[in-house]
């Protein structure tokens, strides 16, 4: 259970360290509280950038935690690999730039696997290769209004 | 693998029979607040039992079923393109699950290529394929922020469901 | 004690009632769970289109729900006016045309009072008569980069 | 009354002196993530004392020094035009607050026009213009977040703190 648990973790941590530089351009690393028994404490989120002090995920500005948190997701489903993902308004806390970097990240993820990513934001939208639109009818019934291709 | 089809009528705020083409890159769903992008996701959990009515903002399975005219049934078919024969079946492989509302409660029955079938028997077939309740490849809405806001006990958790 | 809620209560759930339709177009109200005694109870958002079912809180989209959170304070706000109000990316779940009602509502309230307003969105930059600039320079230390008017 | 200038240094990430001018109407705060929007909200809650360090995302108080260069005080100063005599005071009113790193933890001054005085003072002088730590005129980030989540129950002790 515990060699389970490490292993997962290692390789976890392999890929946040990767995905979290190229999404943010600091260091960052996954942390576990008590390597001697995993079981008996938690899981730390930190960074670090040239000259900063080393912060954890409770320290960072909103859109930091976010990108912090969507590498973890991204290390996790480069450990388990799925044919397909949805993601439901993952870039919301996001400025015009780290936005971007998830977008493109994204596009580059899709050559392997199917994407699906609801999202108001423009550089989402602009990465995909096509919009579904989606609007609310008489009656209050949802439709999808077409596909637009870009 | 992949989504090649989603075809949803009376689930949530479709209450017309609706189908959507899912093409096998990046595809983005946009629209207005409340016009029912976020029902698509969770039209998809639903479909393929990865989630409880919990996630999916409601507090009983009933009242996914469309609350405009009347209806008493839901419907969500997920149509699989398998050309590359990820899953052991056909080339093209189809999940679909109703939900109808009875006297004293409900029935839920799930469908595999038209065939009546188990939880268990859609759970085997999509695991194959790396596709399980406990798997992230599906984020919800408000999923990053429940990461954040977690504490580190929790979030070591997620580690321990994969492992 | 009962009585100073209710009173309060009252108040803020007619500030509610107006300034939820201005924002989003359809009714909604506060309600108590138990008017008899309201410390036994909690306390729902509900709103309804025409046609629509009533609904609570929990069952509305992620926009919808941030525009009801919103009116609940700006009602609180109107209840007890203050002579400034600062907001942190309150416009974040909101699409296109939600984030412009939010703006132009803080607009016309910022006659009456001063509005200092964190925001990554467009509607919210253009509708305010100034915009500070903040950025990360050498050395990890935020700056202000000057003020830009609209 | 309004905020009339803000004056931060070695407060959070302001590790340089920083005066920043504020007018009587709608001003927006723009900029990338992580570069100090939210700091500068955090600046005023800790200058007025209306919040605990909790919700300025420190573990404790003397977190909220710069901690590039070694730095052991931070200041922040907000100035106020009381031309409309909202506050029984001067037409110019400013609080200022330190908060100075010590061998044994920290010393924590307010001032108030530049004379030293206590958190009740400047508490007592806010609340003459409705300014009080349970108002609701500071939303912070992800306060919109939490009154969606939270109970019935914990939704109504908003009010109850108001009444
Ligand atoms: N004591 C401190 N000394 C130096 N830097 C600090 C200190 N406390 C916090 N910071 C830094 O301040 C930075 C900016 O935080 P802030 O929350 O203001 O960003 P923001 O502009 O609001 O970003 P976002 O758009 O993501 O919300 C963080 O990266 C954090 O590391
Ligand atoms: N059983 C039902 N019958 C009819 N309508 C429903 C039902 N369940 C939910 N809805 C409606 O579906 C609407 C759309 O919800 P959804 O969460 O998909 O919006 P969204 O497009 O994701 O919006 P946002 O951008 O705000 O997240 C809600 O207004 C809700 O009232
Ligand atoms: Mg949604
Ligand atoms: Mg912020």
């Amino acid at each position: 259970k515990k060699e389970a648990l490490l292993t997962a973790f290692n390789s976890i941590n392999a890929n946040f360290k990767d995905i979290y530089a190229d999404l943010s351009g600091a260091t960052g690393e996954l942390a576990l509280e008590n390597y001697e028994d995993p079981f008996d404490g938690g899981l730390f989120i930190r960074s670090w950038q040239q000259g900063k002090h080393v912060q954890r995920i409770e320290g960072m500005s909103g859109g930091e935690k976010s990108l912090a948190a969507l590498a973890m997701i991204f290390a996790i489903q480069r450990y388990l690999p799925a044919p397909f993902y949805m993601f439901d308004e993952i870039d919301m806390f996001l400025d015009g730039a780290n936005a971007e970097r998830v977008a493109r990240m994204i596009k580059k993820l899709s050559v392997n696997a199917q994407f699906i990513v609801v999202s108001l934001r423009k550089p989402m939208i602009e990465a995909a290769s096509r919009t579904i639109g989606v609007s609310m009818q008489e009656g209050n019934i949802s439709s999808v209004t077409g596909v637009k291709l870009n | 693998m992949f989504i090649k089809e989603l075809e949803i009528h009376n689930f949530k705020s479709f209450g017309k029979r609706v189908k959507i083409p899912f093409f096998d890159d990046f595809t983005a769903v946009s629209g207005p607040n409340g016009s029912g992008k976020s029902n698509i996701v969770d039209s998809v959990l639903f479909c393929l039992g990865l989630s409880t009515s919990r996630t999916m903002r409601a507090e009983k399975l009933t009242d996914l079923i469309f609350n405009g005219d009347g209806a008493n049934e839901a419907m969500v078919k997920v149509r699989f393109d398998n050309a590359d024969a990820e899953l052991p079946a056909d080339t093209e492989v189809t999940v679909a699950r109703k939900v109808r509302r009875t006297a004293s409660g409900y029935y839920s029955y799930y469908y595999l290529d038209g065939k009546p079938c188990t939880l268990a028997d859609i759970h085997e077939l999509l695991s194959k394929a790396c596709i399980t309740p406990e798997g992230y490849n599906v984020v919800l809405q408000g999923d990053i922020t429940r990461i954040i806001e977690v504490s580190p006990l929790e979030r070591r958790k997620i580690i321990d469901e994969i492992a």
